[in-house]
């Protein structure tokens, strides 16, 4: 159900 | 050279029981701040923070900024052959490809080390910004536990949705519907046993339950756990480490199609 987003979607490489 | 001594070595053994299954290779990085890690389970969906801040160990000698590449599947083995009373200790030489832990008894009749050795691992490190949350929510940890197993049960997702009245946790399966309502509640005898909403700003997102389950494996940590949601961000669930830090758990929600 639905479409699962990833953490790097949000948080980008420091 | 790195020599950590922490008189609570539960605290680690409890950490590495928490993480084991979310991750399988880590770098944790070592500073004069503390002792910590950030790595991402295998398919990118959640991240875990940890932080051991180096004065809650009784001895913290860090002489330069280290990362040891570890499987922590095999770190959880050997930290299991630590007694739940022992005191932890590990340690490193620069430039060796090993790390040792010891595990001393309390009453220091028996010590063991236990050699592991290290790994390179490539891991990207994310910035993570700080957000301004819509809904700060604290409750008893084992009952966030109960709640994500319960509901796990019935179906593969939960939208966790915050009004003024409470938060509301839902399901769907084959076999029908779930919804678990909580409210603030601070007249509890003890504070841990309260249940607080933060800035209760409506906000409704839905998130993969197998993981939110993994999370729950860091309960032992801390008898109340912080979740705090804000519309299209990932959810962050976060254990207090006593005096020491914390482990925080980020999760991306799932969108509509």
């Amino acid at each position: 159900r639905g479409v699962q987003l990833s953490i790097t979607n949000f948080y980008r490489s420091s | 050279m790195l020599e950590l001594r922490l008189v609570q070595g539960s605290l680690l053994k409890k950490v590495l029981e928490s993480i084991k299954d979310l991750v399988n290779d880590a770098n944790f990085d070592c500073s004069a701040t503390g002792f910590s890690l950030q790595a991402m389970d295998s398919s990118h969906v959640a991240l875990v923070a940890l932080l051991l801040r180096s004065e809650g160990f009784e001895h913290y000698r860090c002489d330069r900024n280290i990362s040891m590449g570890m499987n922590l599947g095999n770190m959880a083995k050997m930290l299991k052959c630590a007694g739940n009373d022992d005191i932890i200790t590990l340690k490193a030489d620069d430039g060796s490809d090993t790390v040792t832990f010891m595990f001393e008894s309390p009453t220091q009749d028996k010590i063991a080390d236990f050699e592991m050795r290290l790994m390179d691992i490539d891991s990207e490190h994310l910035g993570i910004p700080e957000a301004e949350y819509h809904a700060i929510l604290i409750m008893p940890s084992a009952e966030f536990a109960r709640i994500c197993k319960d509901l796990s049960s019935i179906g593969d997702t939960v939208v966790i949705s915050v009004t003024k009245e409470g938060v509301k946790f839902s399901t769907r399966g084959d076999i029908g519907t779930a919804n678990v309502v909580c409210r603030q509640n601070t007249t509890v005898d003890k504070p841990e046993e309260a249940t607080v909403i933060e800035m209760p700003e409506p906000v409704s997102l839905t998130f993969a339950l197998r993981y939110l389950n993994s999370f729950t494996k860091a309960t032992p940590l801390s008898n109340t756990v912080t979740i705090s949601l804000s519309s299209e961000i990932p959810v962050v669930v976060e254990y207090k480490i006593a005096e020491m830090g914390y482990i925080r758990f980020y999760l991306a929600p799932k969108i509509e199609e």
